[in-house]
Parts: C-alpha cells; structure tokens; sequence
C-alpha cells in the first residue's frame, strides 16, 4: 500500500497543479508529505495564490481556503468522476471574481458529471439549466416549485 | 449514470410524497434559509446507506421522519427513493433504468428497496463500489464542510485521500 | 458563583427572548442548563424559528443557525454593552430577508455603539455610512482606498 | 469611548504605513478574497493583547511581520497602534483620546506602549476591564466563528457565556 498512496498523491498532485490556477487565475498548489513515513505520515496542502509566497493553508483568507478546497475536491473528480456532484452552498465565502470562475469551472465539468448544486448566489444560479425552488409555504413544510432565473433571484427576498 | 428523479416522503421537512426531477446536468437549487435545500442532500446520502444519525444532524435516527409541525402532525414513516437513468454496470443490461428506496418506520425497522424489491443495505453500497459515490463521498460537499476540509489536521486529510482517490 | 451564573443565564435569557424574534421575524429561544448542577452543567440553546417545532440547535440550517448565534450575541452586547464591535462576514449563509433583518438591527444599535463590520453583501454595505475598501493593487500588499457604494459593489467583481 | 483610528505598520499583508480612519458608527470593510480585511481584525486583537499565534491564524508569533511578497522583501517589525476617542475612564479626564500601541521585531521583542510611553500587557488589558473589549472579547467576531458558536459543545457555551455576561 506505500506504493499505492504514493501513486495516489502523485496523480492527485498532477490534477491539482491544473485545476488551482483556473480556479484562481494563476498561482499554484500542491500536497505534501508531513514527516518521511509513506505509510503513515499525514498530508498538508500547499498554496501560492498569484502574485502571493508559497504558505501554508492557515495562513490565508477565508474565501482562499475555500477555494483551495474546491480546487482539491475538483481535482479528485477529475481523477475518479463520479456520475454526479453534489455541492451546498460551496460558493458562500467567495467574492464575486471567484464565484464567477467557479462557476465557468463548473460549467466546463458539467459535460460528462451531472450538477446538483445550492446557493444562493445569483452569479452561480446563472449557469443552471434548471432551477429547482424550494418552498416553506406552509410553514414547516417542504415543497418544491418550477422557478425561473428572475423568480429565484425574487425568492432570495 | 445520472440521477432523474428523486421521490421523498415523510422525510424531515418534505412530509408529503413529492418528487423532484433533474432532466439536466446543471441543476441549480435555490430559496430562503431553513426551506429544506439541505435536507434534500440527507436525503441522499440516507438512502446510499449512511448510518450515522449526526451525520444527517439529528440526535438519533428517528429524527429524520417528519416530526410535525404547526399544523401538521408527526409522520408516521420516512421513504427516500432514487432513480438513476442511463445507467452502464456490468450487471444490468445498457441504459437501463435502476431504482434505489430506503423507508425508516418510527418502530426503527429500516428497510433498503432495489428495483421494488427488498434488498440488504450492503446491495446498495455494491451497486455504488467504483463508482465514486456513497453515503460519504466526496462527491457529496455537506454544508459547512469545505471550510472543515482545509481546517482538516494532517492525518485526517491523509484518510480523506485514501478515501477518495 | 452559583447565584452569579444563574442570575447571567436569567439576563441573557431575558434579552435573548427579546432579540431572537427581532431577527427571525416571530419565534423564540432561550437557554437552558443541561443537567441540574449550577456549578458544572453545560448550556444548551433551544431555538424555534416561526412556524416550526422547538428544536435542538443541530436540526436547524444553516442560516438559521448562523442568526441564533447572532441573535445569542446581540443579546449579550444588549447586557454587557462595549464600545465597538467587529463582525467579520457573519451575514455569509442568510438570505436576503435575513440579511435585511440583520442590517437593519445593527444599525438601530449603532446609536451607542460602533459597528466595523466587513461583508460581500450588497444590503449590507448599504446601511455603512462609511466604507473602507482594502486592495491589492501591488500583489500581496494591503492598502486602504477610499470607496462608495458604486464603487464597492464593483469591487466584488 | 470609540475607535477613531488605526495605524498598521508592517503587520501581515499591511506592510507600508498605513492609517484607517473610522469616522462614523457604521463602517463596512470591503474588498476582493485575500485582500486583507480580517488581517484588521486581527490586528485590533493583537495589540489588545492576543498572545496565542495560533488564533491569528499563524504558526509562531512571528507570522504576523510581514513575510515578503513578489516585489518586497520580509519587514523587520509589525506594529499596531489604536487611537480612542470620548474616552470616560475614571484615571482619565472626561472625553480624552488614548492611544495604545504593540511593536513586535525579528527577535521576538514585543512591547506595548500607551499614549506613547513604554508600558506591560497588563496595564493594557487592565485598561478595557469592564469594558466588554479585550483580545478575544464577544465583541469581536472572527470569521468562522459564529458556526463554530453554534457547534460548541454545552460546556464550552458555558466558558463563553461566563467570560461574556
Ligand atoms: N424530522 C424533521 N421533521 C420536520 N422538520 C425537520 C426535520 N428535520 C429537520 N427539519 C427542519 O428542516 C429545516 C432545515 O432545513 P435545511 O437544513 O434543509 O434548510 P436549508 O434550506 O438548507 O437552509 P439554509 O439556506 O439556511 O442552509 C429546519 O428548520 C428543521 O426544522
Ligand atoms: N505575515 C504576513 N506577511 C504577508 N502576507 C500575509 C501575512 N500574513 C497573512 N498574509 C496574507 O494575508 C492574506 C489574507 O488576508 P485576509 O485573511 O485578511 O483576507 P480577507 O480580505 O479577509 O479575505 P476573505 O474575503 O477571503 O476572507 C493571505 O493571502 C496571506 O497571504
Ligand atoms: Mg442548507
Ligand atoms: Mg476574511
């Protein structure tokens, strides 16, 4: 299994070297080993925002790690796709530049992996094909409704 | 493999039998705090077979069945059901059409359906093995859970690799 | 000390039963002592939004969460007043009404208290009357600019 | 008592001397992901006193001098200075201004100083008792906080409300 993990962060390490910079316009990531036990030895991720020094993921913002996450878990996709996605809410922490590539990132996946994502971000709700309101009309009772791009954005007041 | 529809009743907050269908591949779900968007996640990663009361933010498993309301009384019984279309596994002839339930009655009987029929728990996690997906996959992104990921100690990230990959 | 914490969970009590609705729109909450031991127990915050069950904090969304917890706090700055107050994106997971409602009381104490609070909501930014943006123009260095509302609302993007 | 300004110098991402003025009770911070925002925060608690590196958001006290970017080389020295105004303490006459300062160099000296003269942490922090301000007062709210309020366990609200009320 030491092969194993090594092949596994290797291959993760190369999708991630290409899914961080389009998600942040530039910069770089990648992981590394904590300590030289193959076996056991835990991970640590390393970003560089563009234009920013290499520094350990603590170290940045909040909307940063967020989308260093994401990048993470994208990359892992691109590796092993399953058939469909499911995110919640993924996008709150992240400005709208950000959000805007996200969501183009999403888009572009959305060939071969099916989407099913909540936010409440109208720049995001912008890529769906559909858009599935959920109501609570009758308190404390789900229901869901047809809505339309407007009527969404009209839902969020 | 995509999912079409998903059919749920007496689950948390959706008492009533709805379905809710995904005809594409960028679905987008919106409305106001506390509607029940959430909950349509749990709903799920539930019938994948997650066993786990905390990780669908309840104290035991019964609350996932809808437990009432101002004017509604507490459902007796909770039932997920999933249907995948297009799907392409060794097992089933190509682009056929499968159907994954779970139901959950207020005695803690909870019963796993696949096709109609009754199957054990371990039917469905066989159907998902090299797929990717599962009660916790990580193609499945919990609210909240981004930020835990990258607060995520060294060891636990590693599991997480492992996990995935 | 045991009268001295049953007398700070009476008041905050007090002055939460009062927030919560303010922020929610309807409801209540309150605290209560888990177990019976004054001097060890934990506390525990029974929340029910308007329409719904009491419940347990972990079975609420996400937003509703994220406003119990604003509503605890607000609750104690009401007993305990300071001289200012720093919020650091707390309106990220409410929607729009909650966010109206969340604005609108931070404003209403701001008459003897100093709101600094930094978020990428628009209807947030509204009730400023000062905004301070903070740029990157030189990469990785940090440097105030004067903004307007026009102006911020761009900056987001 | 309020906070009329700030002067940052050489702290985290704010290298160059810079000074924030907060005019009115009111005031949004805005800007793009990474900008630098909760780096204010953060520097509000250090000089009140914060002495755990950890809580903002470094490994070592020495991460909050400036660490170097593409174009600028690593600072020698962070320091903070808050100037108060409508101060109504009883040690100082009604409705004066009070500056306090923190100055941490390379070799891990800090100190503090009040008004421009050399004093301890503890005249600082025995400055805002009773106040309801201090390092990691209620009053300050960090980003990620109020979901991690709300998962505490019953214990740990305790901690919080005790130290709060
Ligand atoms: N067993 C149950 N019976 C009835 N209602 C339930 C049950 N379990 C959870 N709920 C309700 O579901 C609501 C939470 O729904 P959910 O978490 O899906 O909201 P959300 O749409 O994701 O909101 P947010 O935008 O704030 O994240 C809670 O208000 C809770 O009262
Ligand atoms: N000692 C330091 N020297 C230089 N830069 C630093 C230092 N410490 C932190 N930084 C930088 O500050 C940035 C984080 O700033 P901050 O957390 O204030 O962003 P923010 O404006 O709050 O963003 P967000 O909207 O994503 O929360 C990081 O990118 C980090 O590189
Ligand atoms: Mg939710
Ligand atoms: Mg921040």
């Amino acid at each position: 299994t030491k092969v194993r993990f090594q092949e596994t962060l290797d291959s993760v390490n190369g999708s991630l070297v290409a899914m961080f910079p389009r998600l942040f316009g530039g910069g770089q990531a990648h992981l590394e080993l904590v300590g030289d036990d193959l076996l056991k030895s835990g991970v640590a991720i390393i970003a560089r925002p563009p234009g920013k020094r290499n520094s350990t993921i603590h170290l940045l913002s909040g909307g940063e790690k967020a989308l260093t996450a994401i990048a993470l878990v994208f990359a892992i996709f691109e590796l092993n796709p399953a058939p469909f996605c499911m995110l919640d809410e993924v996008d709150a922490p992240l400005d709208d530049t950000n959000v805007g590539r996200f969501s183009a990132l999403v888009k572009s996946m959305s060939g071969n992996v099916q989407f099913i994502f909540i936010s409440h971000n109208k720049i995001t709700m912008e890529i769906a094909e559909q858009l599935v309101g959920v109501t609570m009309q009758e308190a404390g009772v789900s229901r869901p409704v047809a809505v339309d791009l407007d009527k969404a954005v009209g839902m969020l007041n | 493999m995509r999912l079409s529809k998903i059919k749920l009743a007496g689950f948390k907050s959706f008492v009533d039998s709805t379905i809710i269908s995904f005809p594409s591949n960028l679905v987008g779900v919106v409305g106001p705090n506390g509607c029940g968007k959430s909950n349509v996640i749990d709903a799920v990663r539930w019938v994948m077979g997650e066993s786990s009361a905390k990780h669908l933010r309840g104290a035991a498993m019964l609350d996932v069945i809808f437990n009432g309301s101002g004017s509604r009384r507490p459902a007796e019984s909770a039932s997920i059901e999933l249907i995948f279309e297009h799907v392409n596994l060794p097992q089933y002839p190509p682009d056929s059409e499968i159907a994954i339930k779970r139901q959950l009655t207020r005695d803690g009987q909870s019963h796993y359906f696949m096709n109609g029929v009754r199957c054990r728990r371990k039917d469905i996690t066989d159907l998902f093995l090299g797929t990717g997906l599962g009660p916790r996959s990580y193609a499945i992104i919990e609210q909240g859970m981004i930020s835990r990921l990258i607060e995520a100690k060294p060891d636990d990230l590693r599991v997480f690799l492992e996990e995935a990959a």
